[in-house]
């Protein structure tokens, strides 16, 4: 799955997913990517959050919407992003997922449980794109 | 001494804090403020953020940040990142294959929407149609098709691939293992499957139990299979870097 952000120089933010699921899903199962605020939400007064991993679980949580309004409340990126996967690891120690938080000043973060995560990006200082690894 | 405590001291922290960052499920912090445009994206997906980032950091009449996620995440369904995007890809236990996708406006706070979604191989752009052309959020299954293709998206479509098939192919020689399915009988085989209404946390005895009562004799002779109860690993789902949402 990929869980897309953007933020242009006008400071306008979006967001957006695509993905083919999981495999051999019970047919008509539907991930987490096209929930609101699960895989991906974004608040131009506030910022934007990605997310990845087990959809199933991952909807009950809505982790984005957490970030967001984690940082609505003044919390750091990487302290949102943490917090979002904190509740569902406490609730579910297997589960598998990661988030990236973006907030409107561009200072963002990843967070992660259960495997080693990615993610990419570019920004007006760099030459390409840069990857940066978080490890649970 | 003093001296000789303070950096006593400053060990211990710095000892003590890389735990906290490692135990603290990976938060990573990164500096970065105020250098606009900005893409990010899950997964080293380096292309899609390249196209995201052509269209957004354009001199001149540079793309909104709606047009620039479309066309990172478009880039990734042609690309068919990690096969986890895209047609081709995560076969269902039919072995089609079906799309997800979302957009969101930040600043209208509109969202389009489209869920599992069946021959129609872009699935973001589909999203955005929702979001641009109804009062809607979510559209799913092959309602979401039809509206699709009455917008102009190009359609039906097979989304499978030889890979996607041939995965597929393996899965059902495999017993159908590993599976989403739960408190079914056949549970270590192929479907079709029966539900067994039992309590959850109940144990196999008592399922065995319950399927004497409710399925008869004709059950007997399936014992004699224990995978018939017995799923590899049920609580084991095989979420990963090239199977997950």
């Amino acid at each position: 799955t990929i869980s897309m952000a953007v933020i242009d120089k006008m400071g306008h933010v979006s967001v957006g997913t695509s993905t083919n699921g999981a495999t051999f899903k019970v047919p008509g199962r539907v991930g987490d990517a096209p929930i609101p605020g699960s895989s991906a939400y974004a608040d131009d007064e506030v910022g934007a959050c990605g997310a990845t991993g087990d959809g199933d679980i991952m909807m009950r949580f809505l982790p984005c919407y957490q970030v967001i309004e984690s940082m609505r409340q003044g919390m750091e990126p990487r302290n949102a992003a943490m917090d979002a996967i904190l509740r569902i690891a406490r609730k579910y120690p297997d589960f598998v997922g990661a988030v990236f938080a973006i907030n409107k000043k561009g200072v963002h973060a990843g967070a992660c449980h259960g495997w080693t995560f990615q993610y990419s990006l570019r920004n007006s200082s760099m030459q390409d794109v840069e990857v940066i690894t978080v490890a649970p | 001494r003093r001296s000789y405590a303070r950096l006593l001291l400053g060990l211990l922290l710095l000892r003590f804090g890389g735990c906290l960052e490692a135990a603290d499920h990976g938060g990573r912090a990164e500096e970065g403020g105020g250098v606009f445009p900005v893409v990010v994206s899950t997964w080293p997906f380096r292309e899609a953020v390249r196209a995201a980032w052509e269209v957004v950091s354009a001199s001149g009449a540079a793309g909104s940040a709606v047009d620039a996620v479309v066309a990172g995440c478009s880039a990734c369904e042609v690309l068919r990142c990690d096969g986890t995007v895209g047609p081709g890809g995560s076969p269902d236990e039919n072995g089609e294959t079906t799309l997800d996708a979302l957009i969101m406006d930040g600043t209208t706070m509109e969202i389009g929407a489209v869920a599992a979604m069946r021959y129609i191989k872009d699935g973001i752009k589909a999203a955005k149609l929702v979001m641009d052309h109804t009062e809607h959020t979510l559209l799913v299954g092959e309602k979401a098709t039809s509206f699709a293709i009455s917008m102009g998206l190009a359609g039906p479509a097979d989304l499978s691939s030889p890979e996607s098939i041939e995965k597929w192919t393996i899965w059902r020689q495999n017993h159908c293992q590993p599976n989403f399915w739960k408190n079914v009988v056949p549970a270590g085989n192929c479907g079709p499957y029966h539900p067994i209404d039992v309590p959850s946390g109940e144990s196999k005895a008592s399922v065995k139990h319950v399927l004497k009562r409710t399925q008869g004799e004709i059950c007997q002779g399936l014992f004699e299979h224990d995978n018939f109860l017995e799923p590899v690993n049920p609580h084991l789902k095989s979420i990963n870097r090239h199977n997950h949402d």
